[in-house]
């Protein structure tokens, strides 16, 4: 494992974990869109499949079940926590996300590496994360305050795609037979997609104000 | 070229 995978899977780590501590301490998901949060449960669960037939590591066995495990509880605590899920916004978050849903499918069954379940399930949940974040960023744009956790759970996000980049670049040339163009290209684009919010984000922090994304 | 096949990322 190279140290740009590490660190990215580590931002990936930290996200969830601000998140969780936002909701757990705070209880509070003030900012936080729920239509991400359940994409990601459906990416994770769809990708994870191979949990059941394929052992890679024991490290890749525990980060499988902790990214489950928290993408299935942070929808849960939006959707059923007395607390929590009062302070959800959920007329701010209004992006209907399952119609991103049939797309995906639809391309998953036309590109995959091979025409199984678990390949097709596995291009679905690559595509599905690649436009996941989008009702995030615009609930994000919609909600005029956003807290430093909220900020940060993004930004960490951001992070956790570019570093992946990095991790491919560096595996393209130092492994042989090491190629995965479904994977990059949705990687791609998904990092694309954070590039804008990325450059507000730095822009208030540059000039040391409250993050306000234009209308 | 063609995949390795093996899927060890997450």
């Amino acid at each position: 494992m190279n140290i740009f995978r590490l660190a990215g899977d580590m931002t990936h780590l930290f996200s969830v974990l601000v998140l969780l501590l936002k909701i757990h301490t705070i209880k509070s998901c003030a900012g936080i869109s729920l239509k991400t949060q359940e994409l990601y449960a459906i990416v994770f669960t769809t990708r994870y499949l191979d949990l059941f037939t394929t052992y890679i590591s024991l490290y890749n066995t525990i980060m499988k079940l902790i990214f489950l495990g928290s993408s299935i509880s942070i929808v849960w605590y939006m959707r059923h926590h007395k607390v929590v899920r009062r302070s959800y916004d959920k007329d701010q978050d209004t992006f209907r996300h399952y119609l991103l849903m049939l797309p995906c499918l639809l391309l998953a069954l036309l590109i995959n590496e091979k025409f199984t379940f678990l390949e097709v399930m596995w291009a679905f949940s690559l595509y599905l994360e690649a436009v996941a974040i989008l009702p995030q960023l615009v609930l994000l744009q919609r909600t005029r305050n956003i807290d430093n956790l909220t900020g940060q759970y993004v930004l960490l996000l951001g992070a956790y795609r570019a570093l992946y980049v990095l991790n491919w670049i560096y595996r393209y040339f130092t492994e042989e037979n090491y190629v995965h163009w479904i994977t990059w290209v949705s990687g791609i684009v998904q990092t694309l997609l954070y590039a804008d919010f990325f450059y507000y984000y730095f822009q208030s922090w540059k000039n040391n104000v409250k993050l306000q994304l234009p209308a | 070229a063609e995949s390795s096949g093996l899927k060890d990322e997450l």
